[in-house]
């Protein structure tokens, strides 16, 4: 899977 | 949004409830460690500043909002309302040895280097240790107040449901965030000790001590 921030996670 | 986020982030609300009705009806806020939650304020206020330029959705932005004011509030009430309750004798963790690796950390692992997402990448390691000074509290004093273990225990399932969320996550969209996981996993591991007497003691009923 992609690498990345999850901006909808807290 | 799936099940085990939401109920992560519900444990997470729990806990600061718990937090502020141990602090309001004991009128104490003996058994806190300031250092602790000082940290969470650093923590909610470098990683959900982002609600000034970055909108995800309400929940989000309410969740956030939440965080930071709630935080600030406790630090209030622990410095300000019941600042003689408060004993920093017993609180006396070194929380320079958490900033410094963390901060280096950050400058390390983030996905841009830029301003932001270096804070965003502080903000998540900081978070897997902020807790380390209550519990070297709880440590040293060998024993808590239920309704502050109750707090411990929402505060620590929070984090423990984010994990199953990054498993569903991982399956279900084939995303993965290895900065948060990697110190969720962290995070969740420093409870262990923590639920284990928890789970033995205090939802059978007894008194949470430490053993000598």
């Amino acid at each position: 899977g992609d690498a990345a921030r999850a901006k909808d996670e807290l | 949004m799936n099940l085990f986020r939401l109920f992560g982030d519900l444990s997470h609300l729990a806990s600061i409830f718990i937090l502020l009705h141990k602090i309001r009806t004991t009128r104490s806020c003996r058994g806190i460690s300031f250092k602790t939650q000082a940290l969470y304020v650093a923590v909610f206020v470098s990683r959900y500043l982002d609600i000034l330029w970055e909108w995800v959705s309400l929940y989000n932005f309410v969740m956030k909002v939440f965080f930071i004011a709630s935080s600030c509030f406790i630090l209030y009430l622990m410095k300000m309302k019941y600042r003689p309750t408060h004993d920093p004798s017993i609180d006396t963790f070194r929380v320079e040895f958490l900033v410094g690796p963390c901060a280096l950390l950050a400058l390390i692992f983030n996905y841009k280097f830029t301003f932001t997402e270096v804070l965003w990448s502080l903000s998540i390691f900081l978070e897997s240790l902020a807790i380390l000074p209550q519990l070297f509290m709880l440590q040293r004093t060998g024993e808590a107040e239920t309704i502050t273990t109750h707090y411990l225990a929402a505060l620590g399932a929070y984090r423990a449901l984010y994990i199953p969320n990054w498993i569903y996550r991982y399956f279900s969209e084939g995303v993965v965030d290895p900065i948060a996981v990697t110190a969720g996993l962290v995070q969740t591991a420093l409870y262990a000790d923590f639920f284990y007497v928890y789970f033995t003691t205090v939802i059978q009923g007894q008194k949470f001590e430490l053993p000598a």
